[in-house]
């Protein structure tokens, strides 16, 4: 079974913002439930 | 041959479980195809063009195995399957029949909620089990995207244009994965006041989307589900930092209102006017991104919300069921957009946001805890898609491939089913 997540954040480098996503995992790795995939 | 008959001694042989399986599936294969062919003729003799021959079957290019599969009854089986999942295994042999199968595929037996394997009667029980309260933490930073279930990532990355080019050996548009075009809303008529009158709907909206003043005017605004949402705590963001400003909110009169039933299916679609990247940001600070978890056999199967989001309507795919193995997902192109799949569609504080759990043959039925009336990989399914076709064609408008229905009647203040960070929201069944 597969998961797809399509979601819209805020572009990483935008001017006058600090906000932006960014990934916290690597290809291939196993993850938990819970765990972080990536932060805004 | 009196002689024969009367002396020849009797002797059982055990027939082998594969042949009984094949048996059966040939069986099934049979009657499928010799009910296609009834119909068919039927269709013939009335002239009806919509018939399921008429329309195209999708034909996947790949190599030779993907070439293969596509002519098996990949539906039979995973229903065959699921149905000898379902069977009750003997009570003395299930404590080793679901110990083997942890041996085999890696399950972790002491996260499992039910210390007691008996419980489980058959192999579906189990593949559906929970775990125990706090094996699996959630991430506390509220601006993290949480893992939506166990598995390994095997895709991530930006999206640029329309194709997610970044994706090796699975290249797919998003417009075909998410579905280009929705109907025409259904629920008719004009905005009404909530039934429940708990708040004015202007007001409303921009207390869920960041208006400071109104938010401190009054804490609890919702009760969705039975569970009283305050705004910071439903998007885990200040009101200062939320995305939208409520003058935007006030131009969203195509959003439907109406409170209605918790769902509803449209099975006849037509091409209507919003399509799904409506939701998305008008000005230019945001990207779209994606991610692709794959979940093992022995992985826990149950799948959670990875943030704060409002999920507003769903998009049910009927497709094939291949395998959604890596090997298949590198060597057949495009495979997320055949198979059978939920896509939903809704919005976190950032902006657009869908989840889309995609099924395989081997595990086949996709669970939405709280869409009681979507039915995934039966024969109804089927039905409804022919359905879906025929008014389609007799309205003279092409199939776009998916049955539809709409959340907002969960709630009429946040237009659709409000979900938590890391709240279960269902999970993949055999069969």
């Amino acid at each position: 079974s597969t998961i797809v997540l399509v979601f819209e954040a805020p572009a990483a480098g935008q001017a006058g913002s600090n906000r932006g996503f960014t990934w916290a995992v690597e290809k291939g790795q196993k993850i938990k439930m819970g765990q972080v995939l990536g932060h805004v | 041959l009196r002689h024969a008959l009367n002396d020849t001694k009797i002797r059982w042989y055990p027939i082998p479980v594969g042949l009984g399986i094949g048996f059966l599936g040939f069986v099934q294969f049979y009657k499928t195809q010799a009910r296609e062919k009834e119909r068919w003729e039927a269709s013939q003799e009335d002239g009806d063009e919509a018939h399921p021959k008429k329309r195209p079957k999708v034909r996947p290019d790949g190599p030779w195995q993907v070439q293969f599969m596509s002519t098996l009854p990949l539906k039979a089986m995973s229903r065959l399957w699921g149905r000898f999942n379902e069977l009750t295994i003997p009570y003395y042999l299930r404590v080793p029949g679901f110990k083997l199968y942890s041996f085999i595929f890696g399950v972790n037996l002491d996260e499992v909620s039910e210390p007691d394997l008996h419980v489980y009667p058959n192999l579906a029980a189990f593949f559906y089990r929970t775990l125990k309260p706090g094996v699996r933490p959630l991430d506390p930073d509220p601006d993290a995207l949480l893992s939506p279930s166990d598995g390994r990532v095997l895709q991530f990355g930006k999206i640029e244009g329309n194709d997610i080019e970044q994706v090796k050996g699975m290249t797919y548009t998003v417009d075909a994965l998410l579905g280009k075009n929705t109907p025409t809303p259904s629920i008719s008529g004009k905005e009404s006041e909530p039934s429940d009158g708990t708040a004015d709907k202007g007001r409303a909206r921009a207390e869920l989307y960041g208006d400071e003043e109104l938010i401190k005017a009054d804490e609890e605004f919702a009760r969705v589900n039975g569970i009283s949402y305050t705004v910071p705590g439903l998007l885990s963001g200040g009101p200062e930092e939320s995305h939208y400003d409520s003058a935007r909110i006030q131009d969203q009169s195509a959003v439907p209102s109406n409170p209605g039933a918790v769902s509803e299916v449209r099975a006849d679609l037509a091409l209507g006017e919003k399509p799904w990247y409506s939701l998305l940001s008008p000005d230019n600070k945001t990207s779209l991104y994606y991610a692709v978890v794959y979940l093992a056999p022995g992985d826990y199967h149950r799948f959670h919300s990875p943030a704060n989001w409002v999920v507003e309507r769903r998009r049910h795919f009927a497709g094939e069921l291949y395998s959604v193995s890596p090997y298949l997902q590198r060597t057949l192109p495009g495979l997320f957009t055949l198979n059978e799949r939920i896509v939903l569609l809704g919005r976190w504080r950032w902006g657009f946001f869908s989840y889309i759990p995609v099924g395989a043959t081997n595990v086949g039925s996709i669970k939405i805890n709280f869409d009681k009336e979507l039915r995934t990989n039966s024969l109804l399914t089927d039905t409804a898609a022919d359905h879906a076709a025929k008014e389609a064609a007799a309205r003279g408008e092409p199939y776009s491939g998916f049955a539809e229905a709409t959340y907002s009647g969960a709630s009429a203040v946040l237009g659709g089913h409000a979900l938590r960070r890391g709240e279960e929201m269902g999970g993949f069944q055999l069969g």
